[in-house]
């Protein structure tokens, strides 16, 4: 199923994870 | 500071599956772009690409799914610089707002739109037994 990829959960972990400078 | 031309997950996905998949396809695209400007603001500006390249494979994902994937339309060139031109204008304190509302809907399109195509599938699960 599209919904069970990672991808999701791992492009949502780099957005989080992303610091403004 | 919301950009305005980037799409919210929900208003294209009240139909059905292949609809809410083209929608969804359609505005990674457009995220994708917009992911260029946090380069500029990023401390680690390897993230941004990281995120663009993972948007490419999810994309690639969709369309496997979609019954008619070369109806999404790819962005043209001059959307694209249009999209970036539209914020490059702006002073440095609104570059770094508008860097972190694009975090904002970018997270709030992604956590939308996997929701949304959870439902629609578990719903043609359940009604093929």
């Amino acid at each position: 199923l599209l919904c069970d990829s990672s991808i999701w959960g791992a492009i949502i972990s780099l957005i989080d994870g992303l610091k403004l400078q | 500071h919301q950009v305005s031309s980037l799409p919210a997950a929900l208003p294209g996905c009240k139909s059905n599956k292949e609809a809410c998949l083209h929608w969804v396809a359609e505005g990674l695209q457009t995220y994708m772009v917009a992911t260029k400007h946090l380069e500029s603001q990023s401390a680690d500006n390897s993230l941004p690409a990281n995120i663009r390249y993972l948007c490419g494979l999810l994309i690639s994902q969709i369309k496997q799914q979609m019954k008619k994937p070369e109806k999404v339309r790819v962005l043209t060139s001059s959307e694209e610089e249009q999209l970036l031109k539209d914020i490059d204008r702006l002073d440095a304190f609104s570059k770094r707002m508008t860097a972190l509302s694009i975090l904002d809907q970018f997270r709030a399109f992604l956590s939308d739109s996997v929701r949304k195509i959870r439902q629609k599938e578990k719903a043609k699960q359940k009604r093929n037994g």
